[in-house]
Parts: C-alpha cells; structure tokens; sequence
C-alpha cells in the first residue's frame, strides 16, 4: 500500500519508463500513463496501479482486435512494408496457416528488384506446395502483379498472396509503385487487395508511425503483422500506431519458421510489454 | 535546423534571461525528450544528459550572453564527440588476407552491406572474396552470389557436404583466399537473435576459426529502445571492432547511432544509404549529430 502521493508519483514515474523503453514513445506514454492517474485512488497498491496500466493499454487495443479473420476464397491480400520487416518470410507463414484451414494459395514474388527475392519465396512456395508466380529480374511489379491475377482466375485458387519489394517510405517513385499495384489490383478483380497489410519489425522505434501513415496514403493498410517479437524487442511503437491510424494489428510473427505465426492477442501483448 | 522539443528548450532558456540550475534542470527535461523522440535508448539519454548537465552549469555558460546558444553547442559538441572517432577505416591486419565477418539480427542489412564493402574495397584495390555461412535463409546463398556476380567479384559457393561441415568449409575457404590472393575475405553470416544461445555459441565458433580483423555489427538505423540490448550482448558475446548503421535513406532520426557507440564504445564506420551496392558512405559524426537533432 502506497503511504503518499509522492510514492504513487514514484511508481507511475517507474511504469512511464517501462513504457517508453518498449518503444511506445514518449508522448503516447505520457498520455496513458495520464489517464491511469486520474483512475487510481489514494488507497491503491502497487498492483493495482500497474493493473489499470495493463486495462489501459489493453483498453486501447481492444477496439482494434477481434478474432483471427479467416479470409475466403477469391480473396487477395498484398505484403508491404520497408526493408527486412519479415514480408515475404510472413507472407509464407500465413500461406501455410490458411492451407491447414483449407484454403490453397497462389504466391506472386512481387520483388523483382532484390537479389534472390523470386528464389527466396520459390523455396517457401515448395516447401508449403504452394505455386509461385513470378516475372523477369527488373520487370515492372504492376506487370507481374496483373499476369499473376490472370493465372489466379485462371487456376481458380483460393487466395492470392502477393510479396513486394521492400522501401523506404521516403522514397515517392516506389511508394507510387505501390499505389500502381493496388490500382491493378482493384481493376482486375472486385474490391482487391481485401488485406494490405503493413509488415513491421517489432524493434522499430517512432519512425514506425512514420511509416504507417506513408504506407496508408499510397498503398492503404487494412492491418499489421508485427514480427520478431521472439527478440527482446517489445513492439511498443505499434500502439502509437493504433491509437493515431485506428489501424488492427493482426498477427505476429515469432520466429523464422512456418508456424511462427500468431493471431495477435492484446492482453497477452500488453503482458508481455509490462514484463 | 533543431527539432521541436529542442527548439522549444532553447526558446525557454532564452525567455528565462539568466540560466539557474533550475532551469536548466527544466530545459535538460526537454532535451530528454527531444532524444527519446529520436530514438537515443533512455539510459543512453539520462547518462548524456547528466554529462551535459555539468558542462552547462559551470561559469562559462552561467555568465554568458547567450547562455541557450552555449547549451545547444555543448550539447551538439558532446554528441559529436561521443559519435566521432579517429578510427574510420576498416582494419587491415598484418598478414594477409584481410578478413572480414558480418553479423547482426534479422533483416539488418548484412547480405547488402557485405556486397558494398566488397564493392569499395575492390574499388580501392583489393581482390574481395565472398562467402556466405547462412545456411538457414531461403536462397541466401544465391542472394550473396547474385550480388557477387553483379558486381563482377569472386564468390566461393559452399558445396552440400561443406554446409554440413561448416568450420571445416571455413578453413578451406581461408585457405583458398590465402593461396590466391584474394583479400578481403567478405564472411556473411545468418541473422540470428542475441538470446538465442545456440546462434550465439555458433557464431563464436565461426569467429574463432576466422580470426577476423573486423567482426561488423550491422545495425537498422530505425531501431528503437532494443539496439542498446542487442549491439552490447553481441559485442559481449562475440566481441565487435565496428559498426555500419543501415538505412540511413529513410527519416529515422537514427538515435540508435548514438545508443549502440555510448554502450559498445565500438566506432560506426559506414552507413548504408540504399539498397544499390555504391550506396555506402563514411560515417561522419556531425551529419549524425545533426540528424538527431534535427
Ligand atoms: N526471429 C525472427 N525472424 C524473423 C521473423 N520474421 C522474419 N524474420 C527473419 O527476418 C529476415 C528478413 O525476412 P524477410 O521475409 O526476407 O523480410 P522482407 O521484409 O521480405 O525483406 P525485403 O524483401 O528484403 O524487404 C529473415 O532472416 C527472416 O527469417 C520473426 O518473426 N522472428
Ligand atoms: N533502404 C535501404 N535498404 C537497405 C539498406 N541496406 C540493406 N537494405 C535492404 O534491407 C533488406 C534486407 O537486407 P539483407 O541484406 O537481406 O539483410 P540481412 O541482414 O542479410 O538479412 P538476414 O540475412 O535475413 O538476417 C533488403 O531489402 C535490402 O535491400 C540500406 O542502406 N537502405
Ligand atoms: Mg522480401
Ligand atoms: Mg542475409
């Protein structure tokens, strides 16, 4: 039991740089760490603080979470993000994931730019038996995305799963890139891409919010795949991302096997980041 | 060009006219935060700050005309000086070849930066080796040889019966580089995690047996709070002689430059500036300094 205000000051003081050390930033900190003060009374203990930090938290991923959205045939989800995020490895996982709930997919190396990316997700796509699409070194990404969506309708797959080139957001030619490829998309089939989602490394610092927002601009985001959180990193700056953008955070990513994929749980989030 | 938060401490020690401890306690609050908003891990901040914090109230400062001016000085000088360091180019070694191991976590930029250094070093002269010990990573092989053969450099592919013997592959490789002249020898190694104890022991075992004259942490310069965690535990692992910070292209304030020199004391000597193998170029601790203060 805490004897003064000063004790509590302490401890939120604490709790403030345990946030701020697992990336979420300074100013979301501040701001939840706010709204903990002002629910906690005299009376609470240690404990009870750091649980109305934990609801706080969990408060605020919780608008954005639900359960795992099993995507149905004749779905197309696009993989973007800045580079060595965990695209092309995450793209894998969740073709292996939707195949043991029945669904096949068709893999498109939508990275014609880096050196051994088509032969990167050739490999994933035999060891999951999955086909992969792909279209000559340096040929526009647009034009390997439109051939693949031909073969998709063609073939009659379940999903289509498209990998793409990593990039800074800094970067207008390539961004706009991405906006050609989503234009394609939903020109040749009907309300394509239905995922986009935003692949990020959980180490990132408040650059991540940077990119978010780039990313929603030219590409639009439907959701997050947080990866690497097996590291030490928390994934704090997905929070800022949360509140700001409204943007789910979908899965995370675990490891570099096939079956190091998670449906994202708040709770178990927020535990881990208070830890 | 100053940040927010550091254009708002400076406008606040101004506004106050005479600098007290005080306020200068309640301008360093602000430089915190400004440095926490780059990124710069929190210890890394506290300590910088309590550094800062004596230079900035000693009678120089106190009795200045511009006392805000001088704090700012201080406080990009310090930076700068913590940053810099007399040793920028890349350890030669005494008997040849030049060797050269890479290592990092996942997705930080190695393979690439094994390709630029290769091409530099070429470019200066010498007759690069590359090879590449990830044997994990789909098509790793193929991404280091592509990038070899792109840039017209040699590249010693390990055969399947090496990758099961893999320190004795090592010892081949070395001893071809050796026999042929063909120094540096560009050693990549597989991204691996710093509490993965296994990845670690073996990335001691391939140190060991290279002898390298730089082992090279490759650093995401968009870490966050974790680059503090995972560059010491390497360079307490392995033992690091130097760093390149990567994707400098971006707009991450890179305060994770100054995390990783403050905890490893290692010296950044390039930066990666793109993904095209020329995209590569010498560290210089002011441009750092101003970044993170930007
Ligand atoms: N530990 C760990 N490593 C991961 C995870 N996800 C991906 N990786 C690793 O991160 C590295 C980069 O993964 P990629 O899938 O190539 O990343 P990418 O975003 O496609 O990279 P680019 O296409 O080059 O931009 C690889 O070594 C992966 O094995 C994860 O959840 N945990
Ligand atoms: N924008 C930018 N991208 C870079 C830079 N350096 C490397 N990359 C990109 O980052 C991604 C990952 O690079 P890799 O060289 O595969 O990284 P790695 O550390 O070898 O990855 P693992 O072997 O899986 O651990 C690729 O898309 C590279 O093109 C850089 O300085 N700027
Ligand atoms: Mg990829
Ligand atoms: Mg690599």
């Amino acid at each position: 039991v805490l004897r003064s205000g000063r004790d509590r000051d302490l401890i939120l003081d604490e709790l403030t740089e345990v946030l701020i050390l697992s990336d979420i930033g300074y100013a979301t900190a501040e701001k939840i760490i706010a709204a903990v003060r002002t629910d906690i009374r005299k009376s609470d203990s240690v404990d009870s603080i750091r649980s109305a930090l934990q609801a706080a938290l969990t408060g605020l991923l919780l608008p954005y979470s639900g359960d795992e959205i099993i995507p149905k045939a004749g779905s197309v989800y696009l993989f973007v993000g800045v580079n060595g995020g965990g695209k092309t490895t995450s793209l894998a996982k969740l073709a292996a994931r939707f195949k043991e709930k029945g669904l096949d997919s068709l893999l498109v190396a939508g990275d014609t730019f880096r050196a051994a990316a088509r032969e990167q997700l050739s490999i994933w796509g035999k060891r999951i038996n999955s086909p992969v699409i792909q279209g000559p070194y340096e040929a526009d990404p647009a034009s390997v995305v439109y051939d693949a969506v031909q073969s998709y309708k063609a073939r009659g797959t379940d999903l289509l799963l498209i990998d793409t080139a990593g990039r800074v957001h800094t970067n207008a030619n390539l961004m706009n890139e991405l906006e050609k490829i989503r234009r394609v998309l939903g020109r040749e089939i009907e309300g394509a891409p239905h995922e986009i989602f935003l692949v990020l490394d959980a180490s990132i610092g408040q650059n991540a919010v940077h990119q978010a927002r780039e990313f929603l601009k030219f590409s639009g985001l439907t959701g997050i795949i947080l990866t690497k959180l097996d590291g030490t990193a928390k994934g704090g700056s997905v929070v800022g991302i949360v509140d700001e953008l409204k943007l789910p955070i979908r899965y995370i990513g675990v490891g570099e096997g096939l079956e190091d994929i998670h449906p994202f749980l708040p709770k178990e989030f927020v535990d881990a980041l208070l830890s | 060009q100053l940040s927010d938060g550091l254009q708002k401490a400076l406008k606040f020690l101004r506004g106050e006219g005479k600098v007290t401890e005080k306020n200068m306690t309640e301008a360093l609050r602000m430089v915190r935060l400004a440095f926490l908003e780059a990124d710069v891990n929190y210890t890394v901040v506290k300590e910088f700050e309590k550094k800062i914090r004596e230079k900035a109230l000693n009678e120089k400062v106190l009795e200045s005309l511009t006392p805000a001016q001088q704090v700012i000085k201080i406080i990009r000088d310090e930076l700068t000086v913590i940053l810099g360091s007399n040793d920028r180019k890349l350890n030669i070694g005494s008997i040849p070849p030049s060797k050269y191991m890479l290592v990092g976590l996942q997705g930080s930029g190695k393979t690439t930066t094994c390709g630029k250094l290769g091409r530099l070093l070429s470019q200066a002269g010498g007759n690069p080796l590359f090879v590449s010990f990830d044997l994990k990573r789909p098509a790793a092989q193929d991404q280091l040889q592509m990038i070899a053969h792109n840039l017209k450099l040699p590249f010693y592919r390990l055969s399947r019966g090496q990758m099961e013997k893999p320190l004795k592959a090592l010892a081949e490789v070395m001893e071809q580089a050796r026999i042929q002249s063909q120094s540096p020898l560009i050693v990549d190694t597989a991204g691996r995690l710093h509490v993965d104890q296994d990845l670690m022991d073996e990335l001691l075992l391939i140190k060991k047996t290279l002898v390298p004259d730089e082992v090279i942490y490759v650093g995401d310069a968009m870490t966050g709070q974790d680059a503090v965690k995972s560059a010491l535990a390497f360079d307490e692992q392995i033992g690091l002689t130097s760093v390149i910070l990567t994707k400098l292209d971006g707009d991450a304030r890179g305060g994770a430059a100054l995390s990783i020199v403050s905890v490893t004391g290692k010296p950044i000597k390039y930066v990666g500036v793109g993904e095209k193998y020329d995209q590569l170029e010498m560290f210089h601790p002011d441009r750092m300094a101003s970044r993170i203060l930007g």
